[in-house]
């Protein structure tokens, strides 16, 4: 399954 | 990384020391809302959980530990600090600042990207940061205060909502799978409270200018 977007932004 | 998500990430941390700033050197903090910087703090707290885990880069990680820790002492000012804390306007920051946490922690629950405990929190910590002003709109617009909230920390806080927006237009039209939906559509909706809060301070700016010139 889609993994989700790791979050790069602050 | 782009240029506006670093000018971003820098006026946004320039509105927090410009705050905390402010409020160590006059030793008072009366026209600041504990609740929305108690707010502001817990979405730190709740986006940064992958601090330890999840390691993206040194700038990444260093400006979240400068993030959390500035929140937090602009918190331990105004509730520990012996001078500063008796110049909080404690009765008339009466907001139901509950509510938003319950609310934005139930909309989490439903709209995240993966319901797993770090994204849930991190949808929160997003819908929470785009409501967390509201105690301190509503305060602005009871006492009409801003001796504490100086034109800088206006400024930079209307700078870093700007920013922020031309980073996701950038990257909507540079990255082929920019879909950040939630992060867009509550940073929009953070903005427009924000210009709402921008209205009655500038309101208030006026008014109190008018009052100090001499008579």
């Amino acid at each position: 399954d889609k993994q989700p977007e790791t979050h790069d932004e602050l | 990384m782009n240029i506006f998500r670093l000018a971003g990430d820098m006026t946004h941390l320039l509105s927090i020391i410009v705050l905390l700033l402010k409020i160590y050197a006059t030793k008072s903090c009366s026209g600041i809302s504990l609740k929305t910087q108690e707010l502001y703090a817990l979405v730190f707290l709740a986006r940064y959980l992958d601090l330890f885990t999840d390691f993206i880069s040194v700038y990444n990680t260093i400006m979240k530990v400068v993030f959390i820790a500035s929140s937090l002492a602009i918190v331990w000012c105004m509730r520990l600090h012996p001078l500063v804390k008796r110049s909080y306007d404690k009765e008339l920051d009466t907001f139901r600042h509950y509510f938003l946490i319950g609310g934005t922690f139930v909309l989490a629950l439903v709209l995240n990207e993966k319901f797993t405990l770090q994204e849930i929190l991190w949808a929160f910590s997003i819908y929470l940061e785009a409501v967390a002003i509201l105690p301190q709109l509503v305060l602005l617009q009871r006492s009409g205060n801003v001796d504490n909230l100086t034109g800088q920390y206006v400024f930079f806080l209307g700078a870093y909502r700007a920013f922020y927006i031309l980073n996701w237009i950038y990257r909507y039209l540079t990255e082929p799978r920019f879909t950040r939906w939630i992060a867009c559509v509550s940073g929009i909706v953070q903005t427009g409270i924000y210009a709402d809060f921008f209205y009655y301070y500038f309101i208030s700016w006026k008014n109190n200018s008018k009052l100090k010139l001499p008579a």
